[in-house]
């Protein structure tokens, strides 16, 4: 309850119309960054108890990754092998929706909850991201599977020799003659 | 050899190759001619709170020379292409989804002593819009806008014309004409507008130098360790028959603001569950 009163407090901050709009001066930005960044990991350990009792994993972590937006995850850096990826709808409908998880250039092979194989892919991320400075590098993939989750749904991922998977994709057009290879 | 076709069940993409820009989309039963690109605004006197432009023939857009790689899977289409050494962007399409993806990377964005940069996309089509066009109320309902115009009022456009013509666009924008409807969906809250018949623009990352002089007191230049701020997002289009409801959008819509929230666990015992 603690670490949830503390993430509605910060809501409610972010409600001013400076945070809103990105009207705020530098520091106060920084400010919000790290009041936020609190209270999201606060929210992450109130979300991990939750789904300890919701799941069938009682001894689960429940990592967030909250750098999935340069698609780079900590939890998975080091190799996707053995990897639970536990799903949250917060629609009020089931949904299929495409996951992605950075993973290095390996095969993997993606089952669900009944131990059916999902079809899955590794795609490779652009390489502007993997240049970005403070992205750790040793990501440079994501794996990508269509995942069908009405409230929660748990996904397990397997690294797998090449044989057991087919989850390459084709490059079918090189950059254009004369032009920098980037790939 | 002139093109480049990318699709799956549900859209076909066809792509310049000699410009290395899209310039075909085809789903929901309706093929347009959309060419999409990148604009710069070079601004002066631009600030937190107003955009305003320096110059109005300052308005760049890359046309040409676009570098692009394509991956083909099963389940996802993308597209990597490289505008310039701070604009790239990911065009993506996949299996069973009723609307491309454009994921967008800009910056750090290069500024003169002087002058600011105010990065925007731009989508361009035949579509016979008559300077009308719609943007969203605080993610709600959507307004008929047309530029140039006020609803009470007649404006004096003539300084500004085109931040005049300018909108907050927190969920989407979109124009019709009889036949067919283009909708761009964002992720974030940005302005937009409409200054040509068929086309969109939006804004989606500026660097400034200056400031306002409206409050803030700071020039609107974020930076994180020292550095410029980069900024990587995305845009849904759904192109579709303008007799049509407009669920599609809206159901993208969900997808959008209601993403999948993911946890990560090491998997300890058998790989299938109960």
């Amino acid at each position: 309850k603690e670490d949830l009163e503390y993430l509605r407090e910060i809501m409610g901050v972010m409600q001013h119309h400076d945070a809103i709009t990105g009207t705020e001066k530098q520091h106060v930005s920084d400010d919000y960054d790290r009041i936020l960044y609190d209270a999201i990991l606060g929210g992450v350990k109130t979300a991990g108890a939750a789904l300890r009792k919701l799941t069938n994993l009682p001894n689960g972590e429940f990592e967030s990754c909250l750098r999935l937006n340069i698609s780079e995850c900590a939890f998975t850096k080091d190799g996707a092998d053995n990897v639970v990826v536990t799903l949250y709808n917060p629609l009020a409908h089931t949904t299929k929706q495409y996951v992605r998880v950075p993973v290095r250039n390996e095969n993997y092979q993606v089952t669900d909850e009944k131990g059916r194989v999902v079809a899955s892919e590794v795609v490779p991320v652009p390489a502007e991201v993997l240049a970005l400075e403070f992205r750790d590098s040793s990501t440079q993939h994501e794996l990508v599977f269509k995942a069908s989750v009405d409230k929660i749904g748990s996904y397990y991922i397997k690294k797998v020799d090449g044989k057991e998977s087919s989850n390459g994709v084709r490059i079918i057009s090189q950059p254009k003659q004369n032009a920098e290879t980037y790939d | 050899d002139e093109e480049t076709v990318v699709q799956t069940s549900l859209i076909k993409l066809v792509l310049d190759n000699k410009t290395g820009l899209l310039k075909r989309v085809e789903m929901n039963g309706v093929s347009e001619n959309i060419e999409q690109s990148y604009g710069l605004y070079r601004t002066y006197d631009s600030g937190a709170y107003v955009f305003r432009q320096y110059n109005q023939g300052d308005f760049v857009i890359q046309k040409d020379g676009v570098e692009f790689t394509v991956y083909d899977g099963a389940l996802v289409k993308e597209v990597h292409q490289r505008f310039s050494d701070y604009i790239s962007q990911v065009i993506r399409i996949s299996e069973d989804k009723p609307y491309v993806e454009f994921e967008w990377l800009v910056g750090p964005i290069p500024v003169e002593e002087d002058f600011g940069t105010e990065v925007v996309t731009v989508f361009s089509s035949e579509i016979a819009s008559d300077g009308v066009f719609y943007t969203d109320s605080n993610g709600r309902e959507l307004i008929r806008r047309e530029k140039d115009k006020r609803e009470d009022f007649s404006p004096e456009l003539a300084v500004q014309p085109t931040s005049g013509n300018y909108y907050p666009i927190t969920s989407r924008i979109a124009l019709q004409d009889s036949k067919k409807r283009l909708a761009l969906l964002n992720d974030r809250a940005q302005g937009g507008s409409s200054m040509k018949d068929g086309q969109i623009e939006l804004m989606l990352h500026r660097r400034l130098v200056r400031d306002d002089g409206y409050g803030v007191g700071e020039a609107l230049n974020e930076q994180k360790y020292g550095q410029p701020m980069i900024a990587r997002g995305k845009l849904f289009l759904i192109l579709n028959a303008a007799d049509e409801s407009t669920s599609a959008e809206r159901e993208a819509e969900k997808e959008f603001h209601l993403p999948l929230w993911k946890f990560f666990s090491r998997n300890t015992g058998s790989t299938t569950a109960a």
